[in-house]
């Protein structure tokens, strides 16, 4: 995982820095001080790596806590895990944000309509029974004002 | 060509590069700061050895010889280190894509396809308010038609009452009681004309 | 620089959530 390599490489960075500031070389720069006190030389060399190492670690640990790196490290390895199987690459920000927020209100937009279509259609049953209680009224009174006019031709 | 990296921003928080550089420069400040520290030490060493003929100016040139050849060492390996980091683990590899925007995976809608969808949401409303109206009109005319029906039936029910009176005093068929009735009427004048000559 | 592309880049992933917010409160306002 990327936490594992983070970790293998600044550990390889700090080998390779050590191997690099050898005690041969640093003998070598303080020549003089070297001839007349190696031992000193050498537990001065000796802490300066010690130390080196230490605040180094000590300055990796701190970006990691403060950038909460292992966590997002693990959470990106899961992401990349996930895309695996992806052949094309991925969508990335078009640089319009109004292009952009389009997508992310879509489904919100389908739902809506969805539930447009839903109550429109249950409009337009009940619409539709209305309609035709209306006919059927229509249709009554038209009967009553014949029945009316029936009767009344009849008295008169 | 810089390249921001933006992408990883998004899900880091921050720019890989700035965090390499941030690491950098910490790492740079140790260096600078131990060596300074090894340089105190070996002059205080000095201090205590008055006839060692080693002056501090030969220290310094020594610390800087030393400082010079890691500090080459140091960019060298640290530019191998940062590179490594930012492809292999402070990348997003193209084909990815984070999590908050897989909308984008699953409706990839166009300028245009978003347009009919909206427009297709308006429309709909405008059906719905018209059915919503054509609805209330309708209820309307419903409350109407009962307040109408209930008054024709009234006048029916009126009818019905007067045939019910003309029932109830052994009129059953109205038509034939009023022909009974002018013949009746016309018959009672008969006599009476009848009478009246008779009389005279 | 870095300062734009983290501030993009934040933009990026928490504008769309607002705004979002606001479209689904329109949506279920106008529902109701």
């Amino acid at each position: 995982g990327r936490a594992q390599v983070f970790a293998a490489v600044v550990d390889t960075f700090l080998e390779k820095l050590v191997a690099a500031g050898s005690y041969q070389r640093f003998a070598n720069c303080y020549r003089c001080f070297y001839k007349l006190q190696p031992e000193v030389t050498r537990s001065i060399y000796d802490q300066f790596i010690s130390q080196l190492q230490t605040s180094v670690k000590e300055e990796i640990q701190e970006v990691k806590d403060e950038g909460n790196l292992d966590m997002l490290f693990n959470s990106l390895d899961k992401i990349v895990e996930e895309a695996k199987n992806q052949e094309e690459p991925a969508w990335r920000p078009s640089g319009v944000p109004e292009e952009d927020v389009r997508s992310a209100v879509v489904p919100y937009l389908l739902k809506h309509r969805s539930y447009l279509q839903k109550v429109l259609k249950e409009k337009e049953e009940e619409n539709q029974k209305a309609a035709e209680s209306v006919l059927a009224g229509r249709k009554r009174i038209a009967e009553l004002q014949q029945l009316i006019q029936a009767r009344k031709q009849a008295w008169q | 060509s810089v390249n921001p990296m933006a992408y990883e921003a998004q899900f880091f928080g921050f720019t890989p590069q700035t965090c390499m550089l941030r690491i950098y420069i910490a790492f740079q400040d140790y260096l600078f700061e131990m060596m300074l520290v090894v340089e105190s030490v070996i002059l205080k060493k000095l201090d205590g050895l008055p006839n060692s003929k080693i002056s501090a100016f030969q220290i310094r040139k020594s610390t800087e010889k030393f400082l010079l050849f890691m500090k080459e060492r140091f960019d060298q390996l640290f530019s191998k280190m940062e590179e490594v980091l930012l492809q292999l683990v402070l990348s997003i590899p193209p084909k990815v894509l984070l999590p908050e925007d897989k909308v984008h995976e699953q409706y990839p809608y166009s300028k245009e396809q978003f347009q009919a969808l909206q427009g297709e949401i308006h429309q709909l409303q405008q059906q719905y308010r018209a059915e919503a109206s054509a609805g209330q009109a309708l209820r309307a005319e419903l409350e109407e038609q009962k307040a109408v029906q209930a008054e024709l039936e009234k006048v029916l029910q009126w009818f019905d009452g007067l045939e019910n009176i003309c029932r109830e005093h052994g009129t059953g068929n109205f038509k034939e009681s009023f022909a009974f009735l002018t013949q009746n009427s016309k018959k009672l004048q008969d006599v009476l004309k009848d009478v009246e000559e008779k009389s005279r | 620089l870095d300062e734009l592309i983290v501030e993009t880049a934040t933009k990026r992933k928490q504008c769309p959530k607002k705004i979002l917010m606001h479209a689904i409160q329109t949506m279920k306002g106008e529902q109701e």
